[in-house]
């Protein structure tokens, strides 16, 4: 494993972490998509199928039910504990979540690397990835007032994907045979979506003013 | 040949 891969790897601990901490600890959740958050719930679940049937590394069966664990109780407080679930923007965060489930479980079918059940899974998991955080970007966009750890969160996602495409190119150039084209493709669509978001992220941090999305 | 399809990523 390379610097980039486990330093991505990391962020993305972190991002759950920060979401964790905010939930667990502020006993809010304004300002966050339940319909992001769900759909990353369902990313796993698909993804992390081969959890039982093929063994990796210690590390790797970790960090998967980590992901698994944290993604489904970030929704199940938002959804039912009973002071978190108040905070929830539940009017603003409209977005549908099968204009997003739909096309990318067609386009699973349609294009994937091998037409297996659980390959057809891995696939939807990665186009769903890819846009899961559209419902949060739209979120943001909509609510004036974003707050430290919600804006941080989204940024150590974006830096979690970042850093992946810096580790697809370093084994490109250092492992035999290494190409994943719909793995790339779609971990690079996902990367763009974040490029927006990234711009005010350290335009705020630049001039030390309130992180706010224009309209 | 084909490649071994390794889902060693996260």
């Amino acid at each position: 494993m390379n610097i980039f891969r486990f330093a991505g790897d990391m962020t993305h601990l972190a991002s759950v972490l920060v979401l964790l901490l905010k939930i667990h600890t502020i006993k809010s959740c304004a300002g966050i998509s339940l319909k992001t958050q769900e759909l990353y719930a369902l990313v796993f679940a698909t993804r992390y199928l081969d959890l039982f049937t093929d063994y990796i590394s210690l590390y790797n069966t970790l960090m998967k039910l980590i992901f698994l664990g944290s993604s489904f109780s970030i929704v199940w407080y938002i959804r039912y504990h009973k002071i978190v679930r108040r905070s929830y923007d539940k009017d603003q965060d409209t977005f549908r979540h099968y204009f997003l489930v739909l096309p990318c479980l067609l386009l699973a079918l349609l294009i994937n690397e091998k037409f297996t059940f659980r390959e057809v899974m891995w696939t939807f998991s990665l186009y769903l990835e890819a846009v899961a955080i559209l419902p949060q970007l739209v979120l943001l966009q909509r609510t004036r007032n974003i707050d430290n750890l919600t804006g941080q969160y989204v940024f150590l996602l974006g830096a979690y994907r970042a850093l992946y495409i810096l580790n697809w190119i370093y084994r490109y150039f250092t492992e035999p045979h290494y190409v994943h084209w719909i793995t790339w493709i779609s971990g690079l669509v996902q990367t763009l979506l974040y490029a927006d978001f990234f711009y005010y992220y350290f335009q705020s941090w630049k001039n030390n003013v309130k992180l706010e999305l224009p309209a | 040949l084909e490649q071994p399809h390794m889902h060693d990523e996260l």
